[in-house]
């Protein structure tokens, strides 16, 4: 990824699996 | 050109990776210590515990699917450190610090060790 700018991204990524 | 970095995709993915544990989805091993049983997922094991990672990249011991722990490893001491491997957080109780780092050693933890040993230290009056 040299050279390629970055951006942060701060929410979630995935979905959540219940915990029940 | 630009890259997306999810900053939380790694604690995303152990999240619902303990609550696959919680719910008994895809395990498919039980540790056995003592008489105390636990399910977990191999890859997380083996990902953490350079023991687990020895006993599951040996083609005879890779099918297991209940292994048991040397008796003189102590229950809850394995309980806080598979919590740790599942959700990065290692509940150092004062009470169970040597059984948390006898357990640590003996699944060649060396980083928690490290830390174990730390905490003992800033303990000591």
């Amino acid at each position: 990824y040299e050279g390629v700018s970055t951006i942060k991204e701060t929410g979630r990524s995935v979905h959540e699996i219940p915990s029940d | 050109d630009s890259c997306i970095q999810f900053t939380r995709h790694a604690s995303d993915v152990l999240l619902n990776l303990n609550r696959l544990r919680s719910r008994d989805i895809l395990t498919d091993v039980t540790i056995l210590v003592n008489r105390q049983q636990f399910r977990a997922h191999k890859t997380v094991l083996m990902a953490c515990s350079g023991l687990f990672y020895t006993i599951f990249t040996d083609s005879h011991k890779c099918n297991l699917n209940a292994i048991s722990l040397d008796p003189k490893v102590d229950p809850e001491g394995f309980a806080i450190l598979l919590d740790f491997m599942y959700t990065s957080r290692l509940a150092l109780k004062e009470s169970l610090i040597m059984a948390i780092m006898n357990t640590a050693i003996y699944l060649q933890m060396d980083h928690v060790v490290d830390t174990c040993h730390r905490f003992i230290k800033s303990s000591d009056p």
